[in-house]
């Protein structure tokens, strides 16, 4: 028996050696990898580790979610207790295809109607969505000192919309202190996401104009390069942190968003404030 | 008493007060007493960061260290912690004694990349041990 008790630690120690892959100390030793027993965090890494992701995001787009992650953690990547906000994830799309379509009446102006696909596979069951933005990046040499006022037309394509007018959002901005602008489309996407559609098919256009000199008519809207989509959802599975519950406060998304209002908001260069808290609001 | 004490009668006293400290020696905390210990690691060398983002390290602390025998108030455990205690010192070493794991967590937020390209930031619970408990 001792000679098979030295057999065995050999063997343990040879199999334990072999295994310098951390990874296989999170896997079942039976081999077969229950998706219950990881985490979905480390599940979806240990699929992935050692590869690099196939498509790598537009360096803007990873700027501005750096940003977002300096604001609501630390260093340690401890979320601080000073964010109201209720979504537990943020994600961001880029769009998967993009053209631009010829105008096709000269009630929108010279601007082109730009096509926009999403594919929103990542968004999981237990992820629902509380808000949702179109974040456009404004190119540095559109600075300038005039007040643009603009209207975007965003019209849902697929799934097919039902036939709603396209929402109008009239908002002004100055370009020189923005270097993203949002534009509230919560209203069109909720309904979209909660039936599980994952492939989003819009088209955008702005119509602006400058305050100062409204003969100009409409110019061309210097938005560098294609808006990204931000979802802010709440992940509802068991692994994800919950700050909401030690609230005790209910949240409900707007129940009633008025029929097609599509809503924008410039955000400061910092775009450190992803979301202004009202001030009034009383933290429990 | 102080005439009561003349030099002879030191003897007994020191060796009295010599089993009293070796008395109470048994209620002391062990020396390397069930508390929070830090890991920092990068998720580099978990080959990790070419996935996740942000934070760059990362550090889920972990318990370690005896549990005292007294350990009611310092570690809010249960009763059943002496009582497990009182098992192995008095019935049945073969029960273990209480174990130091953690007792509170804190979650911890992440920014990854997908594999589509997409960028998630996501909030995960029980991330880092904030804190030791004897069970």
């Amino acid at each position: 028996s001792q000679a098979s008790m030295g057999e065995s630690q050999i063997g343990a120690s040879e199999n334990l050696e072999s295994e310098a892959d951390p990874w296989s100390l999170l896997l079942p030793t039976d081999g077969n990898d229950s998706p219950g027993l990881l985490p979905p965090l480390f599940k979806v890494l240990s699929d992935r580790r050692g590869e690099t992701p196939k498509l790598q995001p537009d360096s803007r787009a990873l700027y501005y979610m750096k940003k977002l992650y300096k604001t609501y953690a630390t260093k340690e990547g401890v979320p601080k207790p000073s964010r109201s906000h209720l979504y537990n994830t943020v994600r961001l799309f880029s769009p998967c295809a993009q053209q631009e379509q010829a105008p096709s009446n000269q009630a929108t102006g010279p601007l082109p109607m730009t096509d926009l696909l999403f594919n929103l596979d990542r968004v999981t069951v237990m992820e629902h969505l509380l808000k949702s933005v179109l974040l456009y990046t404004l190119n540095n040499s559109a600075a300038s000192s005039s007040t643009v006022t603009c209207v975007c037309d965003l019209v849902v394509k697929e799934p097919m919309s039902s036939g709603r007018a396209p929402p109008r959002a009239p908002y002004s901005f100055t370009l020189k202190r923005h270097r993203w602008i949002e534009i509230d489309v919560t209203s069109l996407l909720q309904p979209l996401v909660a039936s599980s559609e994952r492939s989003i098919h819009m088209s955008v256009n702005f119509t602006c104009t400058k305050d100062q000199a409204p003969e100009d008519g409409v110019f061309n809207m210097p938005l560098s390069v294609p808006p990204s989509l931000i979802l802010y959802l709440n992940d509802t599975s068991t692994q994800a942190y919950h700050s909401w519950q030690s609230l005790q406060s209910t949240w409900r998304p707007s129940q009633h968003p008025s029929q097609g209002s599509v809503a924008a908001h410039p955000v400061k260069e910092e775009a450190s404030e992803v979301e202004k808290s009202p001030r009034h609001r009383h933290r429990r | 008493g102080q005439k009561a004490i003349s030099s002879e009668a030191k003897g007994p006293l020191l060796t009295a007060s010599f089993n009293l400290s070796e008395y109470f020696k048994q209620f002391l905390f062990p020396q390397n007493e069930c508390e929070l210990h830090d890991f920092r690691l990068s998720f580099s060398q978990l080959k990790w960061d070419n996935w996740i983002v942000a934070p760059h390290r990362y550090n889920p602390r972990y318990c370690k260290g005896d549990c005292p025998r007294a350990v009611r108030h310092r570690y809010g455990s249960p009763v059943h912690t002496m009582v497990q205690n009182i098992i192995y010192e008095k019935l049945d070493s073969s029960v273990p004694r209480p174990s130091c794991v953690p007792g509170k967590y804190s979650p911890l937020s992440v920014l990854t990349i997908e594999p589509d390209g997409s960028i998630a930031y996501k909030e995960y619970e029980d991330m880092i041990a904030t804190r030791c408990t004897c069970r």
